[in-house]
């Protein structure tokens, strides 16, 4: 048997908002206390920045997306917004009732791909799978 | 964006990065992409690093793996998306055989696997060596045959170790592709010796040809025709990237 939570009050109003009724995409709607809701941000490095250009030759950039932001169900607001993400989904497994499903956890990673030279000027192709978010349970 | 790193449509905030921020943002991207680290590369005369045979090839395999992302299912064997590492290998020592009228031709090419990182398995190798349409022998048939050379004798001549063989016409032209995968055992045991690949070339009749005359272009060629070595390796436990 689940044994009931020893939940901490949350700081906002008990009244849960309804999981559909979660922010959009680009919406600058910040929860009542001022804390900014779980927005999508894109990160791109250029390699010609990084002064890479003379031993990579694809891609011409590093290329991911991140999410930053809280959950509009904060169980624990200090942590980051995917380790969040994670242990609200697993409570919301437990209590789907109570605890809407978690908005940004990842819901797709996808594989980074890297051509490069190396230092006998071979050109090496490396491959890593599931290393860069693509998307997320809100975005 | 897309894996492949293009330049995203939309406009975000750019800035410049600073020192610091440059140095923490190399060696977190190096972890992401499990690199060891940003290699010393060899001070190369600006011609030598014109695109070559390998580059070109690899870059058309980088596009053709970006589109195979995620793609973890299809037939076992070599497929694309399967290999976690590719390597071409271009740095190699180039030596050509006909002394005696009776002894065989042969062209052999040394290649330097010392970079190859532990811990990866080989699931194949290929061998790519261009071959024009020969301007000495016409309407003929011609085998080709690729040998390891496992060990050197200065009194008598090397031991090998048979590959691949491929029969083609002698006016024949394109990039010819020996399966050398068999030879992978032995390399691994012994990263730091050269492997060295013999090239016999023989008529039907069994006259040995020498392979420049048979139209197999060697180390002179135009860079982006030289020969290269393909490898495709599954990872093990790669140590190199720390769990994310």
């Amino acid at each position: 048997a689940v044994r009931p939570l020893k939940r901490r009050q949350p700081k906002q109003t008990n009244e849960l908002p309804h999981p559909n009724k979660l922010p959009g995409i680009f919406d600058d709607i910040h929860s009542s206390h001022g804390r900014q809701v779980c927005r999508r941000h894109e990160l791109y490095v250029s390699f010609r920045d990084l002064g890479w250009l003379d031993w990579v030759i694809a891609p011409q950039g590093y290329s991911a997306y991140y999410c930053e932001g809280e959950c509009t169900f904060p169980l624990d607001s200090c942590m980051n917004a995917t380790n969040h993400a994670i242990l609200q989904s697993l409570v919301h497994l437990m209590k789907p009732d109570a605890v809407p499903k978690a908005c940004c956890a990842p819901t797709k990673l996808s594989a980074t791909s890297v051509l490069y030279y190396d230092s006998s000027n071979n050109v090496i192709l490396r491959k890593h799978r599931n290393m860069v978010v693509k998307a997320c349970g809100c975005h | 964006g897309s894996s492949s790193g293009s330049r995203p449509q939309h406009s975000c905030p750019q800035r410049r990065l600073g020192a610091r921020e440059r140095r923490d943002m190399q060696r977190e991207i190096l972890a992401v992409l499990g690199l060891p680290g940003r290699p010393r590369l060899r001070a190369l005369p600006a011609a030598a690093r014109l695109p070559a045979s390998a580059p070109l090839f690899m870059l058309d395999l980088y596009h053709a793996m970006a589109g195979d992302d995620d793609e973890d299912a299809g037939s076992p064997g070599r497929r694309l998306g399967r290999a976690d590492l590719v390597m071409s290998f271009v740095n190699m020592v180039e030596r050509d055989h006909a002394l005696g009228h009776h002894e065989p031709h042969w062209k052999e090419f040394r290649f330097d696997l010392t970079q190859i990182p532990a811990g990866e398995a080989v699931t194949a190798a290929e061998f790519r060596i261009y071959k024009v349409p020969s301007t000495q022998i016409f309407n003929t048939t011609l085998h080709i045959s690729v040998f390891e050379v496992v060990q050197e004798h200065s009194n008598r001549e090397s031991d090998l170790f048979f590959l691949d063989l491929q029969t083609l016409r002698a006016g024949d032209e394109g990039w010819l592709v020996l399966d050398v995968t068999a030879a992978s055992d032995r390399w691994l045991l012994s990263r730091n010796k050269d492997l060295g690949l013999r090239i016999h070339v023989e008529t039907l009749d069994g006259h040995s040809v020498a392979p420049g005359l048979a139209g197999l272009l060697g180390r002179q060629a135009p860079r982006s025709r030289q020969p290269f070595m393909v490898t495709f390796f599954r990872a093990s436990a790669s140590t190199i990237r720390a769990p994310r």
